[in-house]
């Protein structure tokens, strides 16, 4: 597509519509990037490909530069809820999240509130001991509103930096357990009026077009402050991500690129956006 | 929903009496779009159109006063062909025990899908052993040890230090000491670019006979659904497909992607956590599912 010299014809404007939606970009938005482009080329006479895909890039870069990435660990303790939906990646990206800090200088406790999975407290406890973090665990089918409260309470004892909330997994069409995501959010609420300062979904980057309804549903029950795309070291590009950057102004603060302790990264958009048009 | 929309784009030519071809072409496009949204990838979606187009330009539609639930018809007809066909469970051999493999992404639903085939195996007047062959992921031996106590299903362990083809091969030796005639194997989630952990579900196939090899697959799988059933097909031979989390709202267009490109049936649905959750696929409610 970016090739020098390429065309800025039918065939160009076919070609760029279908590497957006080969990406999970989805039909609305590959179709309108690639009208407004198809405008601009004429109006600012872009040249060939590699000038066009230049200015598509820079024009999304300059809205996504418009978040702050961050993640707010201002308060001690700052507490991080992770969220999402089942297989996406949280306990895997809470180990990798308690590594990165420990090695900013950061001190962590884990809460194992994922209460309800076969062995979901053993894996995080691995996960834990491999960060070099604390864990605070009940027993499995204890309430996780109890696990996240004690973890804060020893957090505030041991005056620990962050405090990271591992939930189970669960689909956002079941009424019960948004419900009791909200719970857990209100223990947090009540026990630190600013937390959860950080509130993430993990979405997987394989995930179609359903990424955009467990965003909204999930920022409906606990207001998201950010995104982590996990397996980005897959063939997947997680183009959802634009949309629902767009739709939410929910920004992505961390990315998954594989399965071990340092595969997390900071959410780099220029990087991102080289993966998807090459 | 697919009808609406078709109602509202051929609205226009509604008052001529009859279509043209250009104007089912109108119609074809909104179909294309359709199946792009609920996941199906680009190029089988642009490859269905192709297939339907000769029966939509057909006099039926063309004449007909309601264009648009003809053209409905036609889709909802062929994605039931296509997705349909086969219904097929697990094949067990005359000579036991009958082996299982189940691979896939991470994060598909392998271990969990492990344990509801052991359960339905069981139910059909089998004896299943599960093997727990992923020594990777944190926890994951304890994991399918877990669901096996819950569940009352048998559960191996073969030795961790040993490499995971010979690990499945000892399985597959303990279970028939234990006169278990099914073995489901269970993997490590993996890429399918990751070529050294194809390379170790070749190696499993060398080091014991696997009559099944099951791939699972996310409902909410987008795009790349037809990357991924390729790339584990090529490799290893893929006999057949469970899509999960079909309990959600995901339209689940992987399914037609990859019927589609890898030809092989969807064996079952997993329609929730519960060790139960486990159903036959029904080509028809997917069809509805996937237009939405
Ligand atoms: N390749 C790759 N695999 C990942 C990544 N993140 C997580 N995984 C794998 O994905 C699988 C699921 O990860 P988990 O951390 O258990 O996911 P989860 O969201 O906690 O799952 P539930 O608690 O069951 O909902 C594991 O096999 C992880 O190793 C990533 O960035 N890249
Ligand atoms: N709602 C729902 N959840 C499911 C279904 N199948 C599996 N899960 C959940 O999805 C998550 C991942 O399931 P696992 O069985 O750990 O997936 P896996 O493929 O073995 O994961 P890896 O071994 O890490 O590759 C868990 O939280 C399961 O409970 C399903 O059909 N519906
Ligand atoms: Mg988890
Ligand atoms: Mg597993």
């Amino acid at each position: 597509l970016a090739a020098p010299g390429r065309k800025l014809d039918d065939a160009f404007y076919d070609d760029l519509t279908e590497v957006l939606i080969a990406a999970d970009c989805g039909v609305e938005l590959s179709e309108r990037l690639t009208a407004a482009l198809r405008q601009r080329a004429r109006r600012d006479n872009l040249g060939d490909g590699a000038g066009a895909i230049a200015a598509l890039k820079a024009e999304i870069l300059a809205v996504m530069s418009t978040y702050d990435r961050a993640l707010d660990l201002r308060t001690v303790p700052s507490v991080v809820l992770v969220v999402g939906v089942n297989g996406s990646g949280k306990t895997t990206t809470i180990g990798k999240l308690a590594y990165r800090l420990r090695e900013e200088g950061r001190t962590s406790l884990i809460a194992a509130a994922d209460t309800y999975r076969a062995a979901a407290i053993d894996q995080m406890r691995v996960w834990a001991d491999r960060a070099g973090t604390d864990l605070v665990a009940h027993q499995p089918g204890a309430d996780p509103g109890a696990v996240v409260f004690d973890a804060i309470q020893a957090a505030q004892a041991r005056r620990v930096d962050v405090v990271l909330v591992d939930t189970a997994g669960r689909l956002h069409t079941k009424v019960n357990l948004m419900a009791e995501l909200g719970k857990i959010r209100r223990v947090i609420e009540r026990l630190i009026p600013e937390a959860p300062q950080e509130v993430l979904l993990v979405v997987d980057a394989t995930t179609g077009m359903n990424a955009m309804r467990q965003a909204l549903a999930f920022h409906e029950t606990t207001r998201l402050t950010g995104l982590v795309i996990t397996k980005l070291d897959g063939s997947a590009r997680g183009g959802t991500l634009l949309a629902v950057e767009e739709q939410l102004r929910v920004p992505v603060k961390l990315v998954g690129l594989g399965e071990g302790l340092d595969d997390l990264n900071l959410f780099d958009p220029a990087a991102y956006l080289d993966a998807i048009f090459g | 929903a697919l009808s609406d929309r078709l109602a509202t784009a051929l609205r226009r030519f509604s008052g001529r009496g009859r279509l043209t071809k250009e104007d089912v072409e109108v119609g074809l496009r909104e179909v294309r779009v359709a199946l792009l949204e609920a996941d199906v990838n680009f190029r089988v979606a642009r490859a269905f159109v192709d297939r339907i187009r000769e029966r939509a330009v057909g006099n039926d539609v063309l004449e007909s006063l309601t264009p648009g639930q003809q053209i409905v018809k036609i889709v909802n007809d062929e994605l039931v062909a296509l997705l349909g066909g086969e219904q097929r469970k697990i094949q067990y051999q005359p000579h036991p025990p009958t082996v299982v493999m189940l691979v896939g992404l991470q994060g598909s639903g392998k271990t969990t899908t492990a344990a509801k085939l052991g359960l339905a195996i069981r139910r059909d007047g089998h004896r299943p052993m599960l093997v727990a062959a992923d020594i990777t992921r944190p926890a994951a031996v304890q994991q399918l040890q877990k669901l096996g106590l819950d569940n009352q299903l048998l559960v191996t362990v073969p030795d961790g230090k040993l490499k995971v083809a010979q690990l499945c091969a000892r399985g597959v030796a303990e279970a028939t000491r234990l006169n278990c005639d099914v073995v489901i194997l269970d993997t490590a989630g993996r890429l399918q670019i990751d070529e050294p952990l194809l390379d170790e579900l070749r190696d499993i196939r060398k080091a014991t006979t696997v009559h099944e090899v099951i791939l699972a697959v996310d409902a909410m799988t987008g795009q790349e659904a037809v990357n991924v059933a390729k790339g584990f097909d090529d490799a290893i031979h893929v006999d057949g497909v469970i899509l999960t989390k079909l309990d959600g709202d995901a339209r689940g267009g992987a399914a037609l992607s990859m019927r589609e490109t890898i030809g092989k049936p969807i064996m079952y649905c997993g329609t929730g956590e519960k060790v139960s959750d486990l159903e036959p696929f029904a080509p028809d409610r997917m069809a509805s599912r996937i237009l939405g």
